[in-house]
């Protein structure tokens, strides 16, 4: 099923190349974070990625967009580089961003957070809506594909020791039971709440 | 079925991003390839992007290996940058090889392509291997879900005209019928022949 072969693929092709540390100069998530903290003076009290799972599938380009502006993009992580099927030096890397607690700016309480969207679900969105049937009936539909995503990827980084405690699923509906949209920079600030 | 879904994934989230103009800052392919070019004092005779998709679903981290040393990699194009998914100024960018007829070098015949793998192939190589199973019982699956991307990815390219004239897909047997391993700088040489 679509979900769950996009979790294979996201782990294998991307996950299991930018989280892990594997013993020769290739910096993991964790020493990355650490670097970036001396470079720039920062803290970032979580060092994980924290992966973004909407239902809707939809992530906007900048989370900045789906925070009501209390996430502002920083500077980014280092780019880990490695040669892949024949694309000579190809780079990944990850979004850091700072968020201002209750959109406040001015203040010395931003939280630096290491967080983007699951992609792949972003362009399966993509592809539906360039299908030529009706988006709205993909609905329930696009649920169950983030449903399923979620559960495999979450069972696949469990099973993998150097990955498991470097990144965390946040799975969500984009509109809470009042019809408004959530704020995921509230979100993300409970679950670093959670672990510090 | 896996082949299509992952041809699917592979034009919305890298080629409809690298290959087309959209009449912004953003270079399409041709246009990368001219300044290319340009600023190295080289000839790339087909400006196409080549994507090769081998049954065995396996692509060295660079080409050169696949060429039995005939290619080079050589610098790459400009990057693409776009936000995407969260992930802020993703940068997307495709390899530049110098192919050395019959493998010799220090002449004047060298010839420039653009030409990569299909990623998400390798990926699923990547996920066959560490599932369990025996990878031999995989030959005739690996070669179905190759052929059934290779088919899907066609008809997709064919029918977006801002894309079909800028890339091209070789889809090969990885071993000949005496059991020789191909070398695909002499499938390249073919091609490029046959359109100039
Ligand atoms: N050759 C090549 N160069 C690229 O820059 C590139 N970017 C994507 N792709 C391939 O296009 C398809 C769609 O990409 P998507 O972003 O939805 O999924 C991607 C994405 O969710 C994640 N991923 C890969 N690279 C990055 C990255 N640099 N940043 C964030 N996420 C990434 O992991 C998935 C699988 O990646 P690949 O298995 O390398 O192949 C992809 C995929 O088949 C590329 N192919």
């Amino acid at each position: 099923d679509y979900g769950s072969s996009m979790a294979y693929s996201y782990f294998y092709g991307y996950l299991n190349i930018v989280l892990p540390s594997v013993g020769d100069e290739k910096k993991g998530l964790y020493e990355n974070i650490k670097v970036y903290e001396s470079q720039n003076g920062v803290e970032v009290p979580v060092k994980k990625l924290f992966i973004l799972i909407p239902t809707s599938l939809h992530i906007p380009p900048n989370l900045e967009e789906a925070s009501y502006y209390w996430m502002e993009s920083a500077k980014k992580l280092e780019s880990v580089v490695k040669h892949r099927a024949g694309v000579v030096h190809r780079t990944y890397h990850n979004s850091v961003y700072k968020i201002h607690p209750r959109g406040q700016r001015g203040n010395d309480s931003k939280v630096y957070v290491i967080t983007e969207g699951a992609t792949p679900l972003l362009t399966f969105y993509e592809v539906l809506e360039h299908s030529d049937k009706d988006s709205s009936s993909y609905k329930e539909y696009k649920k169950e594909i983030a449903g399923s995503f979620y559960r495999t990827l979450r069972h696949i980084i469990r099973s993998k020791p150097e990955c498991r405690d470097l990144c965390e699923l946040i799975y969500y509906e984009d509109y809470d039971s009042d019809g408004k949209k959530v704020n995921i920079a509230e979100i993300l600030l409970e679950k670093i709440e959670e672990q510090i």
